[in-house]
């Protein structure tokens, strides 16, 4: 299912219930089965790439819904709209414990029927508009943010020279802009035929950030000398709207 | 982001467990060589180029 602008996705496949009492018979309890989706791109050279989209150990003797992210697969696709290439997503299914009945395991497994389909992967995706449901930047200094004011990057300023642990210890900076994100982000309606994968609400996340240089003073041979540190992650770039653990959506190629 | 944080980041990078006490006397004097400081100036053009991606 497409909406206008694609930006979030659900995948999702199941496996049938005539498929699991037959495994049961033939397989071991505890079996399980790799099941590897892959991104298929195909070159304007008609060579052909796969990138590794998502992998899974999936129980044998287990049943329900099984969620493989293809968001990153989506979102590239998408950049490359103009090419009109379809999205062909790979699903392949191994043993997870080579054997002699390795190469058959993709009789074991065997995807939920859509209407009028054979048995193949479904893909479904769950698309939201960012310019309702995503963050706004940054926030407006003249207005302190209320409550239930929508997701922005705060500006905050560190300062390091009011802080006694930082004293003739660090000598760069004196201060920083760290920034850090507030505000609440709009929930997507949850409709009976779609149960979202990811639990809890959608938070307003630090998305991107970048590295703090500092020169600090170390002490060698019992003088000080000063030397240059990194601190990774220390300043907000950009605030999003997102599920825990769910990806956000980013202009990168593979 | 607390300078608490800030403190810890800094003591994991330098693997120490606690932070120097470095007398006044002893920067008073200090002077930062010219690559030590092209290396900060570096890394802080760096670090507005490149942003690393969170969830």
């Amino acid at each position: 299912r497409f909406s206008q602008r694609v930006r979030e996705v659900a995948g999702r496949l199941l496996a049938a219930e005539a498929a699991l009492r037959r495994l049961e018979r033939l397989s071991p309890h505890g079996a399980r089965a790799r099941v590897t989706v892959e991104w298929l791109r195909i070159h304007e050279d008609s060579s052909n790439r796969t990138y590794l989209v998502d992998s899974r150990l999936v129980s044998l003797q287990g049943s329900g819904w099984k969620a493989f992210d293809v968001t990153e697969a989506v979102n590239f696709w998408r950049q490359l709209g103009r090419s009109g290439q379809p999205l062909l997503l790979q699903v392949s299914v191994q043993r997870a414990h080579l054997g002699p009945r390795a190469s058959g395991a993709h009789t074991l497994l065997r995807f939920a029927s859509q209407p009028g389909g054979h048995g193949e992967p479904q893909l479904e995706l769950h698309t939201l508009d960012l310019g309702a449901y995503g963050a706004q930047g940054d926030c407006d200094p003249e207005a302190p943010a209320a409550e239930g004011a929508r997701c922005c990057r705060q500006e905050t300023y560190v300062d390091l020279r009011g802080m006694r642990w930082a004293e003739n210890w660090v000598l760069e900076p004196p201060g920083f802009l760290a920034y850090e994100c507030v505000g609440a982000c709009q929930q997507p309606p949850e409709t009976p035929t779609f149960r979202r994968p990811f639990p809890g609400p959608r938070q307003c996340v630090a998305s991107e950030t970048t590295s703090l240089p500092l020169i600090v003073g170390v002490k060698e041979g019992g003088r000080p000398r000063p030397q240059v540190v990194s601190l990774p992650n220390m300043r907000v770039e950009k605030c999003s709207c997102a599920w825990d653990g769910a990806p956000v959506p980013r202009r990168l190629g593979p | 982001l607390t300078g608490e944080q800030v403190r810890a980041s800094l003591l994991r990078q330098l693997g120490l467990r606690e932070a120097p006490v470095l007398d006044q006397r002893d920067v008073e004097g200090l002077v930062t060589p010219a690559h030590v400081r092209a290396q900060y100036v570096a890394l802080l053009r760096r670090s507005h180029g490149a942003h690393s991606r969170g969830k």
